[in-house]
């Protein structure tokens, strides 16, 4: 005999009868053992079965078993009136181990119709967390938390605590916790009852610059506090609130801070107890909202976008000018122009302003002029006439043509062309008549 | 000009004077484009380099003349051949100016031919140039622009007046072609003369004028029974403006 290497347990796979879908043979015993990983549990589904059906299951039968436990005796088909069929019910193993013993007798009258059975079976992880572990009755399997996990779970504590080297048990160590999710919970050691005493925890809440942290205290708040002349002081027991340069602001008593907003995005929680006195202790939920920068205010001939009522840090802001117009910042023209909500909020640029613009000084015209109709300094919707120096230039098509500034700063004609008329020599007509100075007949 | 007056400013703005070692005329057709007879240019053989022809314009008194316009190029008639000195047709060349003109009241162009042009027996045209006029009876070269009314004259009319001047013995008259037509009056003393070579014949029609002529020859000036003959420019309509769009 060689020592096989063992095998690693399937996740699946399939079990039938000998000589399946072919009738079985007489006078059989065999066995399966089924295991999946530790963590699993087997599930198995029967996709046919057709064994000699008998009351009991006398004759032939297939009886499931986890370790000694019977899960089920199983004999007949889908259609016999006897016998004891597993229906559609996938069978569900405790833990990782399935045993299957097929046995048969040496008597089948049906011999030729029965083919016995064909199922598959699948690792099905078990959730710890919840299920009670098989055989165990010594309580939770996590002191505190416990996570599911694929195949196995893992322990883990609140705040304040550490993971025992047992990996199951919480105790008391609460320094050093730094919270940087946009939103969480915190809460005392043990809260709502009563921690051991002497203890000084550390709760450190620091998000990006751009984020104001909120603190909100459940109404179930209590630190002792030390009645004094000058009212009750925070002196042996107390929560301590710190915010980057501002004073730090020591909690206690029985009545619940309720909404803190630190207008910081750190903060940090001191939590201490001496050796005497009673605090429940405290919890709270953290939220966190981004930092909120003024209204950027309107803008002369443009607009900014988007417009909304409130904007915070790294919302965007555009500015675009109304048709005719371009944007200026710091005397140069600018493409386009867009700002950021700055996590000091304050707005990353100052707004551009919008000035008309200008088509320049429209092109002069050979043997002809320009003139302004209306508007000025070769502005937008400016016009401009150009004429021809008549009597000796005409214009080609005989009439002048007005030119406006349009907005792609372009001189165009009404007609839509920024080609500039021809002005043709006029032929053989002097400006001054021959027969005009002299009447003589 | 025999029998005219002197045009007073800005009343004749085409017309130019060209000077090749001696007087002649020409016409503005363009901005920088001036029309002349081709023996203006010719008269002492092969066409003269551009640099020996003086153009002036805008003036109607010769003695105030400004500096002369340059010349890019001259453009003789290919057709035009007047070895022999009597045969004047194709008489009409262009001259091409270095810079262009700009039209004010005292030069604009004379307008080319229309299309449908006619020359009428009778029509008025008005020649005009600072060729040889008359003072009493004497005949002076003038410095001021002259400009005389005449007919144009029929061309049989005009054919019979050259044939019968061939039969008195005057052999030495140039053909007169279809390229060609005549102006002036039948008991003479209306005339355009030496000098006035070159300049336009325009006659006037919708208050426009149009050059309907080039003075081209004659024989004598302002005599009874002679008249001007004239290269007929609405025969030469396409050569010119296809030399003005090749040049």
């Amino acid at each position: 005999c060689w020592l096989l290497p063992r095998s690693k347990p399937l996740m699946y796979g399939e079990v039938q009868s000998p000589e399946y879908p072919q009738p079985y043979p007489p006078n059989l015993e065999q066995r399966w053992d089924l295991s999946v990983p530790d963590g699993y549990q087997i599930q198995l589904t029967f996709t046919h079965m057709d064994i000699e059906a008998s009351a009991s299951c006398y004759y032939d039968f297939l009886t499931v078993l986890y370790g000694e436990r019977v899960l089920g005796r199983f004999c007949g088909n889908e259609n016999s009136a006897d016998g004891h069929h597993p229906g559609d019910q996938p069978i569900l193993s405790p833990g990782n181990r399935l045993t299957l013993i097929f046995k048969t007798d040496n008597s089948n009258p049906e011999r030729q119709n029965n083919v016995g059975f064909s199922a598959y079976y699948q690792a099905i992880d078990i959730d710890e967390c919840s299920a009670a572990t098989p055989g165990d009755s010594s309580g939770p399997l996590c002191d505190q938390i416990c996570l599911n996990t694929l195949g196995s779970f893992l322990c883990t504590c609140h705040h304040g605590y550490k993971l025992h080297s047992d990996q199951r048990t919480c105790t008391l160590s609460c320094v050093g916790g730094v919270f940087n999710e946009a939103e969480g919970t915190l809460f005392s050691p043990g809260y709502p009852v009563s921690p051991p005493h002497a203890i000084s925890c550390q709760y450190i809440i620091s998000l990006q610059p751009g984020f104001i942290v909120s603190l909100n205290f459940s109404d179930n708040f209590q630190i002792e506090s030390v009645d004094t002349e000058q009212g009750p002081v925070c002196l042996y027991h107390w929560l301590q609130v710190t915010v980057p340069d501002r004073d730090p602001m020591k909690l206690c008593g029985t009545t619940s801070p309720g909404v803190i907003v630190t207008n910081s995005n750190t903060v940090t929680l001191d939590y201490h107890t001496d050796d005497d006195g009673l605090s429940r202790g405290w919890s709270l939920e953290y939220s966190t909202h981004r930092v909120r920068c003024p209204l950027p205010g309107s803008i002369a001939k443009g607009r900014v976008t988007p417009i909304l009522a409130a904007y915070f840090y790294r919302d965007y802001i555009y500015v675009r000018c109304d048709q005719g117009y371009k944007l200026m910042m710091d005397g140069e023209e600018i493409e386009s122009f867009s700002t950021m909500c700055q996590s000091n909020g304050h707005w990353h640029l100052p707004l551009p302003e919008c000035h008309i613009i200008d088509c320049g000084k429209p092109e002069s015209l050979l043997n002809g002029k320009v003139d302004f109709l209306s508007g000025s300094d070769n502005q937008y919707h400016s016009v401009v006439q150009y004429s021809c120096n008549e009597p000796f230039y005409a214009p080609l098509g005989h009439e002048n043509v007005n030119y406006t500034c349009d907005a792609d700063r372009k001189w165009r004609s009404d007609n839509n062309i920024h080609v500039l008329p021809t002005c043709l020599p006029v032929c053989g007509r002097p400006t001054r008549s021959l027969s005009s100075t002299s009447y003589q007949r | 000009i025999i029998g005219g007056s002197s045009a007073p400013a800005d009343t004749i703005p085409w017309q130019v004077l060209v000077n090749v070692n001696g007087r002649g005329g020409g016409m503005v057709i363009a901005d920088r484009w001036i029309m002349t007879a081709a023996h203006v240019l010719t008269r002492y053989g092969d066409p003269p380099p551009t640099s020996s022809v003086q153009i002036h314009m805008g003036r109607t008194d010769i003695q105030t003349l400004p500096t002369p316009l340059s010349v890019a190029s001259i453009h003789i008639h290919p057709g035009y051949n007047n070895s022999d000195g009597l045969n004047y047709n194709n008489d009409i060349a262009l001259i091409k100016l270095q810079e262009v003109v700009t039209f004010r009241a005292s030069i604009m162009p004379l307008c080319l031919p229309p299309q449908d042009a006619a020359y009428h027996t009778g029509t008025m045209g008005m020649v005009s140039g600072f060729g040889i006029t008359d003072e009493g009876n004497k005949r002076i070269l003038t410095n001021m622009l002259k400009y005389v009314h005449i007919p144009v004259v029929d061309q049989q009319v005009c054919s019979q007046t050259f044939a019968k001047m061939k039969q008195q013995g005057n052999n030495l008259i140039p053909h007169l072609t279809d390229n060609m037509f005549c102006a002036g009056v039948p008991e003479g003393k209306k005339d355009s003369c030496q000098g006035d070579s070159g300049s336009a014949y325009a006659i006037e029609e919708n208050s426009q004028f149009w050059a309907a002529g080039i003075v081209s020859w004659g024989v004598e000036c302002g005599k009874k029974g002679k008249y001007g003959v004239y290269t007929k420019v609405a025969n030469y309509v396409d050569w010119v403006q296809k030399t003005m769009q090749e040049n």
